[in-house]
């Protein structure tokens, strides 16, 4: 089963 | 004062429409050296980044930094108001409620005056690094756009698998499946027909069909997307304009 990652798994908050 | 004079109200209306269906509202910050915006969908999933460069604009004036908070649904609203070939012109105060839209029919005497109310927007900002890519890919964006509308119908997945030579676009659903492979190559009557790829490491990765369909609404900014692809970061899909871009970073599926 595929599982969608966020941004927030790769980008930090500014 | 910021006063920001497109040709062509169709240039502006195109970045708009670019992005209008993923994102609603976001920051516009004018500055000195043009305007930037960046917005992440309400899944946190896409993050879209504009730049818009001094040279898109007939006239460009900024003396004092500003931020227009815009709901881009009621923005599109407005945008519909005016022609395509009219010039338009962003106007706006140090310390604005509302952004003033001017529309100024070349051919003859016809000017539309619009006035947009500005919102408090409190946005998530996401710092994005300069990332490494594994692999980058220039191609048509009419292209790749008829891919993505045609691979989308089979699966809510396309999965993007590059090699040394081959670029393969595959969707696996429950009506059946599909797959275009496309190899580079170059067109030297029409360079931007042209397919360039350069790979350092192989790369398959899947995207959400959904998020691919809103990205590709940007096709018609530019003849050529660009497509950076890497294992350990969101993808990066690019189309230029004459000055600035229109970013879409999206954050890839995983097997559970």
């Amino acid at each position: 089963r595929l599982k969608q990652s966020t941004l927030l798994s790769f980008f930090s908050k500014q | 004062m910021l006063e920001a004079k497109f040709e062509e109200a169709s240039l502006f209306k195109r970045i708009i429409d670019g992005f209008k269906d993923c994102v609603q509202l976001v920051n516009f910050q004018c500055k000195e050296d043009g305007i930037i915006a960046q917005a992440v969908d309400d899944s946190r999933v896409l993050l879209v980044s504009l730049e818009i460069g001094i040279e898109a604009f007939q006239n460009y004036r900024c003396d004092h930094p500003v931020t227009l908070g815009i709901d881009l649904t009621s923005l599109s609203k407005i945008l519909r108001c005016g022609n395509n070939t009219d010039n338009l012109t962003l106007i706006a105060d140090d310390t604005p409620d509302s952004v003033l839209l001017l529309f100024e029919d070349t051919k003859k005497d016809r000017i539309a005056e619009y006035s947009l109310k500005l919102m408090d927007i409190d946005a998530e900002f996401l710092k994005i690094e300069d990332l490494a890519y594994d692999c980058t890919l220039k191609m048509p964006s009419p292209e790749f756009s008829k891919i993505v509308r045609d691979l989308s119908q089979l699966s809510d997945s396309i999965n993007i698998m590059i090699t040394k030579e081959t670029i393969k676009f595959v969707a696996d659903g429950d009506i059946g499946s599909g797959s275009v492979i496309l190899k580079p190559f170059v067109n030297m009557d029409k360079p931007q027909e042209s397919i360039n790829l350069n790979m350092d490491q192989p790369v398959d990765l899947t995207f959400g069909s959904k998020y691919l369909l809103d990205i590709v609404k940007g096709s018609a900014l530019s003849d050529n997307v660009g497509v950076r692809l890497s294992s350990e970061a969101p993808a990066l899909f690019q189309f230029d304009l004459k000055s600035g871009y229109l970013q879409f970073f999206l954050a890839p599926k995983f097997n559970d």
